[in-house]
C-alpha cells in the first residue's frame, strides 16, 4: 500500500533551515536526502496504485528516477512499453520525452493511435562514466490534457545497431 | 560551419564559430534580435584575508575577487539537427558542459548544464556562474522573484529601507533566485527561468549570472565546522545537473511566457512506464 505521510515527515523535517539552505554537515544532508527519497518511493506506490485503479489493471508500473542522466533499465529492455504522462498543471501541456533505449527506430502512437515522429538519438547524454548502457536516446513531443492523463504505446522496430557515434571535434 | 546556429518557428539563435559560445538570440515571431553571450566562469571561494578572516562557506558566499575566471576562452561544439530536436553541444571542460536545444513549438531556448566534479587539486575553492552578457542598458536593475510568486526590483549596490556602503561588490548583490531573474530595458526583456533555487545576480550591467554549483575547502566559522565539500556518489566531487530556458521578449509580452513556462519547470508532467500497451486510463 502506498502512504503518502512518508514524504510529508521527510518535508516537514527539511523545513529546518539547514535543510532549506545547505548549511547542515554532510551526513545530515545525506540523511535528508534518504528521508525524502523514501517518502519519494512510498509515494511511487500511491500514484501506481490510482493508476491500476484508474486503469483497471494490476500490470506492474515503473518509474525511472535518473532519466536526467538517462537511466532507465526497464526503456532499455523493453521491446513494446507505454508511456503514461500525468499533467498536473491546470492547462494542456506539450512535454519532450527523452527515454535511453537500446534499438534504432521505435513505432510511438499517442492515446487516439495516431503515430506520432519520434527519433532515437545517439549517445544520450549521461554523466561521463554513468551508469546506464543503452546506446541511444528516444525521443517524441507528448502531450496531456489539463490535470489528466495521456498514455503513449512505444514499440520497438529494429534491433540495436552498433552506434557510430559522431566524435567530438578535435581540440 | 561558418555560422553554426539552432532554429524553430519562434527562435533563431547564433553561436561564435570561433570560440563555440552563444552570440546571438533572434525573436523571429517579433522581428527583433539580442547578442547574448553566454558562459561558465568561478569565482575564486575566498579562505579569509588580513583584512577580514571570513571565509566563503556554506554560509557565506565570499569570492575574493570580483572578477571570475573563465571555465574555457573556446569550447568544442557539436551541432545535431532533425525535426525533434536542434541542438548544440558544448564541451568547457572534462567538468562543465551544457547542450543547449530548440524544439518545435517551444518559444525558448534551453540550456542543459552539467557541472563536476569541480577540480579543487589547485587547493582552491570554486563558486560556478553561468553569466549572460547583453548590452541592454539595465542602469544597474534587475528582477529576481520570492518563491516563484512576487518579482523585486534589484538595484546594485543599494537597498530600498537602508543606506548600504557595500562592502562586498560580487556576493553583496547576490540574491535568491527561486524560479526566474530578468534584466530589461525600455522595450526588450532576457528571462532566465531556473530548475531550483540558485543565487542570481546582474554584476555588470546588460548582464545576469546564476550560481549553479560550488565546492569550497574552508569552514565558514558560523557553526556547521567543515567545508561544503560535497563528495557525490563516487567521493570525487559532486555532478550537478540542471536547466535553464531562455526566453526573449518585448518587456510588455515578457510575463505571459514566463508565467506559465515557470509553472510547468516546477511541476512538470509525471512519467510512469508501462510494459505493453498499459493500463487504459479514464479520464476524470
Amino acid at each position: 500500500s502506498g502512504d503518502s505521510s512518508v514524504l510529508r515527515e521527510a518535508v516537514a523535517v527539511a523545513q529546518h533551515h539547514d535543510a532549506v539552505s545547505g548549511t547542515e554537515r554532510q551526513h545530515v544532508a545525506n540523511d535528508y536526502a534518504r528521508q525524502l527519497a523514501k517518502g519519494w518511493d512510498s509515494c511511487q506506490v500511491l500514484v501506481a496504485n490510482a493508476l491500476s485503479l484508474l486503469g483497471g489493471t494490476k500490470d506492474p508500473l515503473v518509474f525511472c528516477n535518473a532519466l536526467n542522466i538517462s537511466v532507465c533499465p526497464f526503456s532499455e529492455t523493453t521491446a513494446h512499453f507505454s508511456v503514461i504522462l500525468y499533467n498536473p498543471l491546470a492547462w494542456g501541456v506539450t512535454w519532450p520525452v527523452r527515454l535511453p533505449v537500446s534499438g534504432t527506430s521505435y513505432a510511438v502512437s499517442d492515446p487516439q493511435g495516431q503515430a506520432v515522429a519520434s527519433q532515437v538519438s545517439p549517445d544520450p547524454p549521461r554523466l561521463r562514466g554513468g551508469a546506464g548502457g543503452a546506446p541511444g536516446e528516444l525521443l517524441f513531443q507528448a502531450w496531456a490534457p489539463p490535470l489528466g492523463f495521456s498514455t503513449f504505446e512505444v514499440k520497438q522496430l529494429s534491433p540495436g545497431d552498433p552506434w557510430e557515434l559522431p566524435k567530438w571535434p578535435s581540440g | 560551419d561558418p555560422e553554426p546556429q539552432i532554429q524553430n518557428e519562434y527562435l533563431r539563435v547564433l553561436f561564435d564559430p570561433t570560440t563555440g559560445h552563444l552570440c546571438e538570440i533572434q525573436n523571429l515571431v517579433k522581428g527583433f534580435s539580442l547578442p547574448v553571450f553566454q558562459s561558465f566562469y568561478w569565482y575564486n571561494a575566498s579562505a579569509g584575508d588580513p583584512l577580514n578572516p571570513q571565509a566563503s562557506g556554506a554560509y557565506i558566499f565570499r569570492p575574493n575577487t570580483s572578477t571570475p575566471f573563465p571555465v574555457a576562452k573556446r569550447v568544442a561544439t557539436r551541432l545535431l539537427k532533425s525535426a525533434l530536436v536542434q541542438e548544440l553541444h558544448q564541451n568547457f571542460s572534462a567538468w562543465c558542459s551544457q547542450v543547449l536545444r530548440l524544439r518545435p513549438g517551444q518559444p525558448y531556448l534551453e540550456l542543459e548544464w552539467t557541472v563536476g566534479p569541480i577540480p579543487v587539486s589547485d587547493g582552491l575553492g570554486k563558486e560556478i556562474i553561468s553569466r549572460f552578457e547583453t548590452p541592454l542598458r539595465t542602469a544597474g536593475r534587475f528582477y529576481t522573484d520570492s518563491n516563484g510568486r512576487q518579482v523585486l526590483e534589484r538595484r546594485r549596490d543599494y537597498r530600498p529601507t537602508w543606506n548600504l556602503s557595500q562592502s562586498e561588490p560580487v556576493a553583496g548583490n547576490y540574491y535568491p533566485v527561486n524560479t526566474r531573474i530578468f534584466i530589461k530595458d525600455q522595450k526588450v526583456q532576457l528571462t532566465v527561468l531556473t530548475d531550483r533555487s540558485q543565487g542570481g545576480s546582474s554584476i555588470l550591467d546588460g548582464s545576469l549570472e546564476l550560481m549553479v554549483h560550488r565546492r569550497l575547502l574552508n569552514d565558514d566559522n558560523r557553526g556547521v565546522g567543515e567545508p561544503l565539500d560535497e563528495p557525490g556518489d563516487d567521493g570525487r566531487g559532486l555532478v550537478v545537473r540542471g536547466r535553464h530556458l531562455v526566453l526573449l521578449d518585448t518587456v510588455a509580452a515578457a510575463a505571459d511566457q514566463h508565467r506559465p513556462r515557470a509553472q510547468e519547470m516546477v511541476t512538470p508532467p509525471y512519467v510512469v512506464l508501462a510494459p505493453g500497451p498499459g493500463p487504459q486510463l479514464r479520464q476524470g
